[in-house]
């Protein structure tokens, strides 16, 4: 299974 | 008081068509660089981040940092008002809540202004360090724009892949498979119409087409566009615009779940 993943997981919040 | 004057309208016309399926609300950051904005899609997927330098305006007014939320749709429906040679300009007052654009034919017979709402937006910012790509392609934004609506015929996600052989585009579906190879090719007079690829080490991500073919709408704004892709990376890829700054859209990939 292919999943697609959130672009939060890479950028922290400022 | 802000007052941004853009003798080239037509790219802010661009800009907004090529996000505003992608983005419904965003907030306008308005500094002494520039005009920025950074938002997400709603499913958290892809992040834009537009920046037009200060520089890049006729005349640019801004005396104190302000954020400007606008719906894009709205802003859209008012931008589609100007004419393409149009010169438009941007005012607004601090803490107002709305925003003006004035539209000037160029020799100045018609003119015209479209006073739009402000809306509060809570929106995150992310921070989005410098990194070093493993591989960065730049192509004609032509080319990946047709690679890009070509294999969303055939497939839902394609896996892009950079060797030193090229770059190759893949996807599967129903009907079949599909590969895109491009090599690179400097020996073209035109610069634009180069494929030049810088690679460092091999890498090969799997996307969503849907949300590539999205950002292929902002063709219009560049010649070419580059893909900067990294194993542990978001993809981005970037137009630029003329003079003034880019648009960048980043794309989170899929993976082996």
């Amino acid at each position: 299974i292919i999943a697609q993943i959130s672009i939060r997981q890479f950028y922290k919040k400022i | 008081m802000l007052e941004l004057r853009l003798v080239q309208g037509s790219l802010l016309k661009k800009v907004i068509e090529a996000i505003k399926d992608l983005v419904t609300d965003a907030n306008f950051d308005c500094s002494a660089t520039g005009l920025s904005l950074q938002a997400m899609d709603s499913s958290h997927v892809a992040l834009v981040a537009l920046l037009l330098r200060s520089e890049g305006f006729e005349h640019y007014r801004c005396d104190r940092n302000i954020s400007m939320g606008m719906n894009l749709n709205n802003m859209s429906k008012m931008l589609k008002c100007a004419g393409n040679d149009d010169i438009i300009t941007i005012k607004g007052d601090d803490g107002g809540d709305t925003i003006t654009f004035m539209f000037e034919s160029p020799n100045q017979d018609k003119i015209s202004d479209f006073e739009m709402k402000l809306m509060d937006i809570d929106s995150e910012h992310l921070g989005i360090p410098e990194a070093e790509y493993h591989a960065i392609v730049k192509m004609p934004s032509s080319e990946f724009s047709r690679i890009c609506k070509d294999l969303s015929s055939i497939g839902d996600t394609v896996v892009i892949s950079v060797t030193k052989e090229g770059v190759k585009f893949t996807t599967r579906g129903d009907i079949g498979t599909a590969n895109i190879v491009c090599r690179q090719n400097k020996t073209i007079d035109k610069p634009d119409e180069a494929t030049i690829i810088e690679m460092n080490e091999p890498v090969s991500l799997t996307f969503a087409l849907r949300y590539l073919n999205s950002f292929t709408k902002a063709t219009s704004l560049s010649e070419s566009v580059t893909i900067s892709l990294s194993s542990d990376l978001p993809v981005v890829i970037e137009y630029k615009i003329a003079d003034m700054g880019y648009i960048r859209f980043y794309l989170a990939p899929k993976i082996e779940d």
